[in-house]
């Protein structure tokens, strides 16, 4: 699954996410990636997230929404919100990762997983990209 | 804070050292530079973060190392269906697509669907006559497909290893 979060120079931000799934699904199965608040979801009052993982367990948590809920109710941060709803999807059995921005410009990613094919670049900021867990 | 950001992913899983090539590590890493290359040109000219994650993400679609797009997993019966999304935060406008075919960038189907149609979310046959009514790039079905991705599905079916197993090994 890849995806993408960006915040513009208006300061508005947008997410989007694209998979083929998983290998040998059966029964015209669906992830989370096309689910609007599971895999993906923006809001400028908030944030932007696309998630990778198991898919199902990013549905029944609603993680993409979960986490932006969070911060703009809760103020946290967007890794805060990240690592918290992460781990309470491990805790159901799920297992991937989010990429995060916001409409201050913020960056993080959150992922449970030994590694993350993942990048960030940012106006002024040091180019990034990463595989594993380590890096 | 930076006044524009762009985050990127690949996919997520088992991915460690020793099971990595080199080859395979600097395309993949090539294929990330490309798509934040691609992002970056929107956003650094000025351009809305909207154009930004379509443009990053078509190139991820088109790159084989990725489960999108050309490169797509294969589903039990062999063939590619896919999944994509698109947000936009300014105004929560949302369009999404599952189980298409036939287009060769899902992820502007997805953005199709939130901008010339009253809906979110469409699926299958529908959504692919709907990609080919708004004239989006159409491909063969088989464009999408991979020796190494038949593969995978072929070691799934073997050794009667779950999907869970072979995603995550395969990230």
């Amino acid at each position: 699954t890849v995806g993408a979060v960006a915040r513009d120079q208006a300061g508005h931000v947008a997410a989007a996410t694209s998979t083929g799934g998983i290998t040998g699904k059966r029964w015209g199965r669906i992830g989370d990636a096309p689910i609007i608040g599971a895999g993906t979801y923006a809001d400028d009052r908030a944030c932007a997230v696309s998630a990778t993982g198991s898919g199902e367990f990013f549905i029944r948590e609603g993680v993409a929404h979960e986490i932006c809920a969070r911060v703009r109710f809760a103020g946290e941060t967007l890794k805060q919100a990240g690592d918290t709803v992460m781990a309470e999807t491990k805790a159901l059995g799920g297992s991937g990762g989010v990429i995060l921005t916001g409409p201050r410009g913020e960056i993080a990613w959150s992922f449970n997983t030994p590694g993350m094919y993942r990048g960030h670049v940012s106006a002024g900021g040091k180019r990034v990209v990463a595989i594993y867990g380590d890096e | 804070q930076s006044d524009w950001t762009l985050v990127i992913h690949g996919g997520a899983g088992v991915i460690e050292r020793e099971r990595m090539t080199p080859e395979r590590e600097a395309a993949a890493r090539a294929g990330l530079n490309a798509a934040l290359d691609a992002g970056q040109k929107v956003l650094s000219g000025g351009g809305t973060a909207l154009d930004a994650v379509e443009a990053a993400v078509k190139v991820l679609e088109d790159d084989p190392n990725f489960n999108a797009g050309r490169g797509a997993v294969y589903t039990y019966d062999g063939t590619n269906e896919l999944d994509a999304a698109i947000m936009d935060g300014r105004t929560r406008a949302a369009g999404a697509v599952a189980g298409v075919t036939r287009t060769r960038h899902p992820v502007s189907l997805a953005r199709k669907v939130m901008e010339d149609s009253p809906h979110v979310f469409l699926g299958g046959k529908g959504a692919d006559q709907f990609s080919a009514e708004r004239g989006l790039e159409q491909v063969d079905p088989a464009w999408f497909g991979t020796p190494e991705r038949k593969r995978q599905l072929d070691e799934l079916k073997a050794k009667d290893v779950s999907w869970f197993d072979v995603d995550m090994k395969y990230g």
